[in-house]
């Protein structure tokens, strides 16, 4: 059998709202090691991944490895139904065709559970490999939510540009262009609010603001964000989840005709 | 400008 137990439901929460709707289902691949999951939107311009670390849980059990059919849009359903206090329990029996899901009021007086019917998804899994990007960027991801709408307002792609003097983005489009640059900068008391640019060579890449404004429904995890970038590769946006693992969401660089 | 599937970078594994 599987069963996986959370303190806080919010984690889980908002992991399924930063999903949701850039992949609409996808498998949850649990093992002894955790939960991971590879998903692509419907355009297959982007991938998305999850890990979830079996020591990040405050209890984790898994007998077989089992591939678990998920509807997001359903999922999100029932954890709307727990508080973000409560703790929450995922089950299910080997071959199950269901979930279940049991919330616990932090005080214990108010017990649901929840079974959601699994679904049978075919899907594609891809290698990533590991690599060394040109350039990695951390920074905060509410200022990475703020560029990337405020962007959106000007134009539909974003050059990004990494060189010594920091991270560009550029758009441009019917009412004129935007640029945003941000430095290096680590004079803020609070790691969380420093950038760190960390450049190997300068590169730049064209994305579709669309994903990239998508991706940024997964600031309430955590309050930075990285981005990884080479050229003629997809772009990685990583947002960790404390000691449970990380969401990663890879885009395809738009290329010239 | 066009894009290539994500597939087209990532090997299936």
């Amino acid at each position: 059998m599987f069963e996986a137990r959370l303190p806080q439901a919010a984690v889980l929460k908002k992991l399924v709202e930063a999903l949701k709707e850039l992949v609409t289902e996808g498998n949850f691949d649990v093992s002894p090691s955790g939960i991971s999951l590879q998903a692509m939107d419907s355009s297959h311009v982007c991938l998305v991944t999850l890990q979830l670390n079996d020591d990040g849980f405050e209890h984790f059990r898994c007998d077989r490895n089992m591939s678990m059919g998920i509807h997001f849009g359903n999922l999100s359903k029932i954890l709307k139904c727990a508080g973000n206090e409560d703790t929450i329990t995922l089950k299910a029996e080997d071959n199950a065709d269901q979930l279940t899901l049991m919330f616990e009021s932090a005080n214990q007086d108010r017990i649901s559970d929840f079974d959601l019917k699994l679904m049978s998804i075919e899907s594609e899994h891809l290698g990533i490999p590991d690599q060394d990007y040109s350039a990695e960027v951390k920074m905060p991801s509410a200022e990475y939510q703020r560029i990337v709408r405020d962007l959106t307002s000007m134009g539909d792609t974003v050059l990004v540009s990494a060189t010594k003097e920091g991270i560009k983005f550029s758009t441009s489009g019917d009412i004129g262009t935007a640029n945003i640059t941000l430095r290096h900068n680590t004079t803020p008391e609070k790691e969380d609010e420093q950038t760190h640019i960390d450049l190997k060579e300068p590169v730049a890449l064209t994305f579709a603001l669309r994903y990239l404004n998508n991706f940024a429904k997964a600031t309430p995890l955590t309050p930075q964000v990285k981005l990884s970038l080479t050229k003629d590769l997809p772009v990685v946006v990583e947002y960790k989840v404390g000691e449970l693992g990380q969401v990663r969401f890879f885009l395809a660089p738009k290329i010239d005709d | 400008m066009k894009q290539k599937p994500i597939s087209a970078f990532f090997g299936a594994s």
